[in-house]
């Protein structure tokens, strides 16, 4: 981990008195790897370890002191730092309905998550959620909306698949203000950020649905196209929050610090599995931590 | 690379981060890009048509290591041929069976899919309508049954029917589940049992834009399974899936197909030089 390589870098710095900014590079050297290796963004890591490097200068750090674990701790901080320091909370409508948006790479997570949040939002807000199923195009996405909805006891509201999703929506939110529903939350299908089709398509529901919130669900295992997806989703939806999925894996996660730093699309949720009620807020902290392995 | 360029330390640091930017690995990258560095200096090449000539080369040679890499599957007349597909959640398996069955109907082969999925949401229906896609057999249980129980049925339908092709479908599994690498385990166990030196293939299939953790999926699954192959989905994206080849270079694992959309033609046999020039694409 970077304590360690932190160690190992300390063993060539020689002599008394403070670090060099020889000695800091060295380290920074490990920085940069550790994080290349947890997914960080290239170029995320070019931004960040330099931030660090001014910070660890500035702070005068004396060889004597364990200088290795002084350095991680700035790291951390700052990283932490970056990632918001305190949790990002949903924006909830709390004098009509609230309506989310799920959008995202074909994979991710979105359909689940959707699930996930509208059983979490209903116990801590006390809200009655209805799902709307907008993926016309995989197969037995609508079944495996309904599924879900069958099993978390949360309505469902579908057209079919010879429905453009712009009418199912319409639709919907009819429905919903007739049906006594305060929180929406629309499913979508998993598209590539550069079908300019598709993304035209989310650019009209969006249109019509007026969200509080638009969600982009990102797979924690993503590597170095994290930023150049959010990056785009984010022009083209201006993305009001992120969700991390598939956190109960093994990866280091580093695509939610790219995230973050280039669009500063703040994360709000983290999928820990893949039942439903396996949703949890977004701990900065723990993010960092994990990132830093 | 224009022809202008002197090959100095920002052109091996361009080059670098094109490769670690494509998700190769850092190690690989390194290790690469400094034996790059020294044929370039060893050879005096000058022109920058020759270096990219070279870097070609090289990629090649990384990716072959002096053996003749087939991206063809071991599907032979005369027998029950079976290709197990495993991976992580979400990557594009069940998608896969629909375009790998599609192209065996297509060479004449009797081909059924079977659903050893019994758990997520849909999942059993999503491939049902696969196989009524292409027009294939297709074998389930209900849901929630045992997946080697499914999975030994379907074998012994699948002989009693003279079936080419038996194409299983598992459910998506995060590498660090226990249980459900055991699950795995068995369900590799029974087919081994039931069809001599079955499974004759088990495609791994990697999402193009999984990092650095795509190498240690690799490495877990072949642990319960012997993965003969990987299928890089989704790289009709931007991601460029370069741990495809961090894992063949550390496991030996070949790419035997790329995923390039959603539709039932979008699989094509993996290309070592088509996916090499893409990387500066
Ligand atoms: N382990 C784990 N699996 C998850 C998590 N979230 C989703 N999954 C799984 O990931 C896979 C894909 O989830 P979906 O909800 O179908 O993803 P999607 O984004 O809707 O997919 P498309 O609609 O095809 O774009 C399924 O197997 C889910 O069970 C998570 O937090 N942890
Ligand atoms: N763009 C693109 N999308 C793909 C490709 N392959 C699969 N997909 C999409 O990825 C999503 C997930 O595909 P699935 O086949 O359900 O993946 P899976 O591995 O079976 O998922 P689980 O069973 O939930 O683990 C679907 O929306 C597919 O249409 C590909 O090559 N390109
Ligand atoms: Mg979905
Ligand atoms: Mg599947």
């Amino acid at each position: 981990n970077l304590s360690d390589r932190m160690q190992m870098a300390l063993r060539r710095v020689r002599g008394k008195g403070r670090l060099t900014e020889n000695d800091i590079e060295e380290m920074m050297k490990e920085v940069r790897l550790s994080l290349l290796e947890a997914d960080v963004n290239f170029k995320v890591v070019k931004s960040f370890t330099k931030e660090v490097k001014e910070k660890a200068l500035g702070e005068k750090i004396l060889k004597g002191l364990n200088p290795g674990q002084q350095v991680v701790k700035i790291v951390n901080d700052e990283l932490t730092k970056l990632m918001g320091e305190k949790t990002a909370l949903l924006e909830l409508n709390l004098t009509g309905i609230t309506k989310i948006m799920m959008v995202g790479l074909q994979g991710a997570g979105k359909t689940t998550t959707a699930g996930k949040l509208a059983n979490l939002v209903r116990k801590t807000n006390n809200l009655k959620p209805l799902l709307v199923a907008l993926d016309i195009y995989r197969p037995a996405a609508i079944e495996q909306l309904k599924t879900i909805g069958q099993q978390l006891d949360i309505d469902v509201f579908e057209l079919g698949i010879f429905v453009k999703p712009s009418v199912i929506i319409a639709k919907a939110m009819v429905y919903a203000e007739q049906n006594g529903h305060n929180l929406i939350i629309a499913d979508t299908a998993g598209r590539l950020h550069i079908d300019e089709k598709m993304m035209q398509e989310l650019v009209e529901v969006k249109e019509i649905l007026k969200p509080h919130e638009i969600l982009l669900t990102v797979d924690s295992m993503t590597g170095q196209d994290a930023v150049t997806v959010a990056s785009s989703f984010n022009e083209q939806l201006s993305v009001t929050g992120a969700i991390l999925t598939k956190l109960d894996g093994d990866t280091r996660g580093g695509a939610a610090l790219s995230l973050r730093q280039v669009t500063q699309i703040p994360i709000k949720y983290m999928g820990m599995g893949e039942k439903l009620d396996q949703l949890e807020v977004f701990h900065p902290e723990r993010m960092a931590s994990r990132i830093l392995g | 690379i224009d022809s202008n360029s002197k090959f100095d330390d920002d052109f091996f640091d361009e080059l670098e981060e094109i490769f670690i930017m494509a998700d190769i690995g850092v190690n690989t990258v390194v290790k690469f890009v400094a034996h790059l560095r020294s044929e370039i200096e060893l050879n005096k090449t000058e022109s920058s048509d020759d270096v990219k000539d070279l870097i070609v080369e090289e990629m090649f040679k990384l990716y072959v290591k002096d053996e003749i890499v087939s991206s063809n599957l071991d599907i032979l007349d005369d027998r029950l041929n079976i290709v197990l597909f495993v991976g992580v959640n979400g990557v594009g398996k069940t998608t896969t069976i629909g375009k790998i069955a599609y192209e065996y109907l297509n060479k004449g082969k009797k081909v059924m899919m079977v659903a050893g999925d019994t758990f997520r949401a849909g999942a059993i229906e999503q491939l049902k309508i696969w196989s009524e896609r292409v027009k294939c057999s297709f074998y389930s249980k209900e849901e929630g049954s045992d997946p080697s129980s499914v999975i030994y049925d379907a074998i012994q339908l699948a002989k009693e029917t003279s079936v080419d092709l038996l194409l299983i479908d598992t459910a998506g599994r995060l590498q660090n589940k226990i249980n459900l690498m055991k699950e795995l385990e068995k369900v590799n166990k029974v087919i081994g049992r039931e069809v001599p030196e079955a499974p004759h293939e088990t495609l791994l299939v990697i999402d193009a834009t999984t990092g650095q953790n795509g190498l240690v999926q690799a490495k877990v699954f072949n642990e319960v399974t012997d993965i003969t192959g990987v299928v890089l989905s989704k790289l009709d994206g931007t991601a460029k899936g370069g741990i495809a080849l961090g894992i063949k270079d550390e496991l030996n694992i070949p790419i035997k197909y790329v995923g390039l959309g959603e539709k039932i033609e979008d699989l094509e046999p993996f290309d070592i030089e088509e996916y090499i020039y893409g990387l500066f694409a």
